[in-house]
């Protein structure tokens, strides 16, 4: 699905540099299920946001396979290519979820349906959020739902557009270890049935073990070891 | 220090009730520790929030011991009462931490200690943001900061505060287990050596276990047990 080389990124403020990706490489198969985990402030977040185009980096190669024998570096992407992979090629599901504060549940879900171009967006996006459990919520706003209902609103506007490459960043961390499991039952049969690519970042090492066998850890902005499944 | 006594507490959309909180009664004793857990959207954040003096409920008691025999209804507050509990007797740890984002980390933290009225609120707020990891990150604004980064911002916040009543809603969603664990130690030993009372919601079983012996748990704005540690 994508190979990533070496990539870098920092942050300024005043004359001080804060290397929140220090030279990660990553390579990730179509299809693929993997975990991220590393400490707070180690670089996920800014990792997420650059593979989901949101975010550039300094220096290093992100080279997208797009299906039909093209390859390209997202970081060379027109301004149209970028908006159309941020659209279409990839859910991102936020640390803190960006909802958008003055549309209803299923407007935000609608939205992101219509913007991929996927065929029936409102009918699936009343799908999704039922699946989810907020099928009583269409008309709700984000600020009168509890923290994983918008959580849930979140997960759906991601998966709602049918993406090749889903990135969740801490999917989970405001929901109740039953719809939790729910959460990463739904991500790994994406990966299994449909052969979509996820990449997640949680902080649940047991949920990490239990689901994937590959995790990825990363420290002060660098990868320490790509492993297996922790035996214990 | 506290007895709730079938609080309500209804939301209205249009013409439809949700009963968010639905009698529910607890009494919590001055050095209690305990745990709150509950499916996403079962009232936590409810409760916390009338609790904090943040929210008001719609019926129901709930007698607040100020100390020096003093017993008051904190529905029955007048506006100066209300804004000097919440200002001093409780510390909250907002699930989504309503940081001030036009301040620095370090000026969130202060401002919270000058007007809870403790003395020497610079020094302690240094403090508190260092024993926390963030001593490099004093002047960083919250939209510079990872999301880790930012609840421990929320965490020092109502902790410089000297409360005796801290209220943490889901207060280590973000955070990897090493600091996870650092957290409901620092939140245990308030408790046991300096005899604060501490309710901490949480999603996560395994540290309700690890830390504490009683958990209250609760569904549809109601409690359903008042129970032990679960034994496996
Ligand atoms: N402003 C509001 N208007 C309407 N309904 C609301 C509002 N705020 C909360 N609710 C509803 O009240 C119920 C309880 O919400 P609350 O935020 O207390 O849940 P919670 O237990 O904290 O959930 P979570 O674990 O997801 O944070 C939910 O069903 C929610 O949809
Ligand atoms: N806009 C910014 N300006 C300055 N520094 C930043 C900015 N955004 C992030 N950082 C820093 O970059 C580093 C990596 O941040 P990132 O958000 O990627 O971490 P993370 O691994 O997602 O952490 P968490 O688990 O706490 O969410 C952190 O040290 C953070 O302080
Ligand atoms: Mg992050
Ligand atoms: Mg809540």
């Amino acid at each position: 699905q994508f190979v990533a080389r070496d990539v870098k990124k920092s942050y300024w403020t005043g004359d001080i540099e804060i290397k929140a990706l220090d030279g990660i490489s990553l390579k990730v198969a179509k299809g693929d299920f993997k975990m991220i985990l590393g400490p707070s402030g180690s670089g996920k977040t800014t990792l997420m946001n650059i593979l989901g185009g949101l975010d550039s980096a300094d220096s290093g190669e992100i080279i997208i396979n797009l299906g039909n024998g093209k390859f390209k570096d997202i970081r060379k992407f027109t301004k149209n290519e970028l908006t159309n992979y941020r659209r279409m090629y990839i859910g991102i599901i936020f640390q803190f979820y960006n909802l958008i504060p003055i549309l209803t549940a299923l407007e935000n879900i609608e939205l992101a349906a219509r913007f991929s171009g996927i065929s029936n967006p409102k009918r699936k996006s009343k799908e999704y959020l039922s699946e989810l459990g907020l099928g009583d919520k269409f008309n709700r706003y984000p600020n009168q739902l509890s923290g994983g209902e918008q959580q849930r609103i979140a997960i759906a506007r991601a998966l709602v557009k049918d993406p090749a490459l889903i990135l969740a960043d801490e999917p989970t961390g405001n929901l109740d270890s039953v719809k939790t499991n729910e959460i990463y039952k739904i991500l790994k049969k994406l990966s299994e049935d449909y052969n979509k690519t996820i990449l997640i970042v949680t902080h649940d090492e047991d949920m990490a073990n239990k689901y994937a066998k590959e995790h990825i850890h990363i420290k002060d902005g660098r990868l320490i070891r790509n492993q297996e499944k922790i035996e214990r």
